[in-house]
């Protein structure tokens, strides 16, 4: 839907409801607590380089989220809270490109560091 | 700034870059103009200039619009949330996500909550195409993420900073950008308010 200008969309587009709108009925959840929907978090998360892959996300509020939610928030220079404050939710919902922040565990939105000295860097258990 | 990992760019001896559109997107000229705009914001700042060619094939860079999954692995998914990507050198690979509702020019101010400036991300995914990672500077055209109604097209000095280390800069010095033709959105009129541009 490519329009010269604003007064040629459709009313019927003017859909603003996006599937990332669910993320907001998360507010105020905190570490441990189990909230359907916090799997999606961690599928959005993950889409986006804050969270390794993982064939399935619980609902569970666990410390790898908490670890993701600090980690974006750094990024987008919010209050690292870890938790899904009002200012985290809004900034979650916001259109954006679909290219992850961080890419292979290792890179960094931070200016002037190139790529590979990142302060952001996943601890994983193997088992 | 920040780079993909590896720091991949263009081939050293490849400073003119060819763009098309997929065959399937009949585009106006108009359409093509944001996108030659775009690539200029960077020509501007950088030894890279761009050329439009009609072969989809056999271009460096390849533009389409595209809903859903469309077999890169990475689907788009519908009004807002994901709107566009554009993958790292030399892949050439840029896909905007056909259900939004792109908007070409014009005053975003009265638009509805659901127009996306079409030159905003174009320019922020040919920083993609050229090497640029996501930046965490709010006003750099590198942040990830853009409000619906915002046009955000004027490079920041992160930006350029950025891809000035990648390729250099402009052998003339950084000329001036193409002009804006429609006037500020909502941001820009703020931020100018504010100084914070």
């Amino acid at each position: 839907h490519i329009f010269p200008n604003v007064s040629s969309i459709p009313s019927w587009l003017n859909k603003t409801n996006c599937a990332w709108n669910q993320f907001q009925k998360l507010k105020g959840c905190r570490p441990g607590d189990r909230l359907n929907g916090l799997s999606n978090l961690k599928t959005y998360l993950k889409q986006f380089g804050y969270i390794p892959p993982s064939p399935n996300f619980t609902d569970l509020f666990d410390p790898l989220l908490q670890s993701a939610l600090q980690t974006y928030q750094t990024n987008f220079n919010l209050n690292v809270t870890g938790l899904l404050d009002d200012q985290t939710l809004a900034q979650i919902q916001l259109p954006r490109c679909g290219i992850p922040d961080i890419i292979n565990n290792s890179s960094s939105m931070n200016s002037g560091k190139p790529t590979g000295h990142s302060a952001t860097h996943f601890h994983s258990v193997s088992h | 700034y920040s780079f993909f990992p590896g720091r991949p760019t263009w081939p050293s001896h490849r400073r003119h870059l060819t763009y098309a559109f997929a065959p399937e997107n009949p585009l106006s000229d108009e359409v093509k103009g944001v996108f030659a705009r775009a690539f200029a914001r960077w020509a501007a700042v950088t030894p890279l200039t761009f050329s439009p060619v009609e072969s989809f094939r056999t271009a460096d860079i390849r533009i389409g619009f595209y809903a859903g999954d469309h077999g890169d692995g990475e689907p788009f998914d519908g009004v807002l949330g994901t709107l566009a990507h554009a993958f790292s050198p030399p892949s050439g690979h840029f896909h905007l996500d056909g259900d939004e509702s792109w908007v070409v020019s014009g005053d975003l101010r009265s638009a509805p909550m659901a127009a996306i400036d079409l030159e905003s991300v174009a320019v922020h995914e040919i920083g993609h195409l050229l090497g640029l990672g996501h930046s965490s500077v709010e006003e750099s055209i590198m942040f990830p993420t853009i409000t619906s109604r915002t046009r955000k097209v004027d490079l920041a000095a992160d930006d350029i900073n950025g891809i000035q280390e990648l390729y250099g800069g402009n052998p003339d010095g950084n000329l001036t950008p193409p002009s804006t033709p429609s006037p500020p959105s909502v941001q820009e009129r703020d931020m100018s308010r504010n100084g914070a541009a």
